[in-house]
Order: C-alpha cells, then structure tokens, then sequence
C-alpha cells in the first residue's frame, strides 16, 4: 500500500514492510527463543537449498500456513513475586498475560502453541496437574481451557487456536489466562518458570500469487 | 557495498549487480536480530539489440521489450528509450526482531534478493 505522502522515506519504508514504525531500541536484551532460531534457520536461504524447497506462506516446523511467527513472553512474569502468596493448603495460582497489541488486524492465527514451565520447590516432587482457564476477573475466573499432567522441568505446550484465541479472525489485543495447580501425591507445589505464547499469524498482503512464466 | 559504479564507457548488458544491505548502516541493527544483512543486489546495464534477445538459459525477453528495442535501435525517438534492465526473479528472505513489546519476531518477507535480471 502506498505511504502518506507526509511520511519520511524510513518510515515509508518501514510501513511497506509491514512495521508501523521502527521498534525502539530493545528495552530488554532477552535471549532469542531456541524455537525461534530454529525456525529462522530452517528459513536461511543457506540450509534451505539442502533440503526441500520451502513452500510461501507455510511454517514447515509448525505444519501450518503463516508468514509471522511471535514468541511472546508473560508480560506479568517480572513483576510477579517468585514465592505467590497461597490460599492454605493450596497451591498458587498464577495470571498470565499476553500482549498482542502488535498483532495488524488482517492477519490472522493460525497457531497459539501456549508454553509453559513450572519448577519444582523440592526435589521429591513428582509432578502436579495444571488447569488454565480464561481469566474473568479475581473471583469469576472463566471457563476451563485445559488439564494436564505437569512433570516438574518439562516444557508444556498447549493449542489455544480456537479457544483463547479464535481461528479465522482478528486476534484480541491481549489474551489473560488464569493458571492453578493441583499437587499430586507429595502435596509440594512448585513455581511458574517460564510462560510465553508462540503464535504464528497469516498475513495475507504478504504471501504472493503463483506467478506464471511466460 | 556495491560493484564499483562504470560512470565513463558502455554500461555493459543488462545483469545483476551485487549490493549487500547492511542492516548496521541502515541503524536497524539494535532491534534485527538476524540477519545481520544480506545480499540484495540490482539490476544495471542497456538492454540494446542483441542482448534482448535472450538465449536459451535466460529469461524470456517480453515481445514488447523486443519490438521497443528494435525501434529504438532503428529510430531513437527522445523519451521512448530502449528498454529497462529490471529483476525478472526474486528470492525472499526471513528477518528475526525484537518488536517494541519486546516480542521475539519472525517475518517472512517476498522478492527482497534479485537473482536474475531482464529487459522490460
């Protein structure tokens, strides 16, 4: 799409690619996601000529179609306090909160892989089962999404496309999850390592259309 | 870093030209991850009669791009040139970045490398 015509040639630029300005510098030098290297590299040019030719618009990795991959970590993670305050005789819960604020209103999802790491407090700890449901507020959490078996250490991951997040529209601005634990048989609980939301958006003004040779 | 520019003489024929983007002099190095920049190249060179005509291996030259080189060669008219040395195919690339909310970002974006050049 054209830019304004009051628009300095960088930020015309920008805009063309997709970046509605130049991101700031970056407020936190936070390591770059194993999963997102491996995904860039599977798309490096390099590497990409030794196997099979990349298909447009697909995330091979993933087994989805989509041209934006996101890795998005808990917003609400640094200001929590490590040890949450507990109900007695319960495990915490925890909020977590996802910006996708940044998210352009014509792509849509095609996958919100949600990714999750609990820590144990002790080492006989065998594990717990973990529910997330969507937040409502601090005394109504919303319905169910989801429960699982939670090893102590294991990365977690869990679909949320069609449930938090829905197929085939624009995604929300932010996605609020309401996490609790149930101790197993030990009864120690444990403490949320690491959240974060993979998502892999479609940007359909960016995928070309088959081009015909003449 | 381009291929040193030929400002006296002949152009030469219309082919790709290396130009590698440096995300570093473009001040987009604090929030691109990786690459650090690539190579983007151009097109550059006259697209006369024979050289339009391609042989077997390169791209097809456009009937039109064929016709305006002939009546140029035969007629120079001032303003109708002969015609453009422009890419005829381009490759994508994917940039990793840190966005403003401190998102780890992975963009697949189209026709950013030429890789072969033509006359249109």
């Amino acid at each position: 799409a054209p830019a304004p015509a009051s628009m300095g040639p960088a930020a015309a630029l920008l805009q063309v690619l997709g970046l509605p300005e130049a991101p700031r510098s970056v407020p936190t030098h936070r390591p770059v996601p194993p999963v997102m290297w491996r995904l860039f590299r599977r798309r490096d040019p390099q590497e990409a000529r030794v196997g099979r030719p990349l298909r447009p618009c697909h995330v091979e990795e993933l087994g989805v179609a989509g041209n934006i991959v996101r890795h998005i970590p808990d917003s609400g993670l640094s200001s929590r306090p490590a040890q949450p305050a507990r109900t007695s005789g319960l495990c915490p819960e925890w909020t977590v909160v996802f910006d996708l604020s940044n998210v352009e209103p014509t792509e849509r999802p095609t996958r919100a892989r949600l990714e999750l790491r609990l820590e144990a407090e002790s080492e006989d700890t065998g594990g717990w089962e973990l529910s997330v449901a969507l937040w409502a507020d601090a005394e109504h959490p919303g319905p169910e999404l989801l429960r699982v078996p939670a090893p102590p250490g294991v990365l977690l991951r869990a679909d949320l496309l069609g449930t938090a997040v829905a197929a085939n529209a624009s995604v929300p601005c932010t996605v609020r999850l309401a996490l609790s634990l149930h101790p197993g048989a030990t009864a120690a609980c444990g403490r949320l390592a690491e959240a974060s939301l993979l998502l892999v958006t479609l940007d359909p003004r960016l995928c070309p259309l088959p081009r015909l040779r003449r | 870093h381009t291929e040193p520019r030929v400002e006296v003489g002949p152009v030469g024929t219309c082919r790709t030209r290396r130009l590698h983007v440096s995300f570093r002099e473009v001040g987009w190095h604090r929030w691109v991850i990786a690459p650090r920049g690539f190579l983007a190249n151009f097109c550059q060179g006259t697209c006369a009669l024979p050289e339009t005509l391609r042989g077997p291996g390169g791209p097809p030259a456009l009937n039109h791009a064929v016709l305006r080189a002939l009546m140029h060669a035969a007629a120079p008219t001032p303003g109708a040139g002969s015609p453009c040395c422009v890419p005829e195919r381009l490759s994508p690339i994917s940039v990793l970045f840190f966005d403003n909310s401190d998102n780890v970002v992975l963009r697949h974006y189209e026709d950013m490398v030429v890789d072969e050049c033509g006359c249109r």
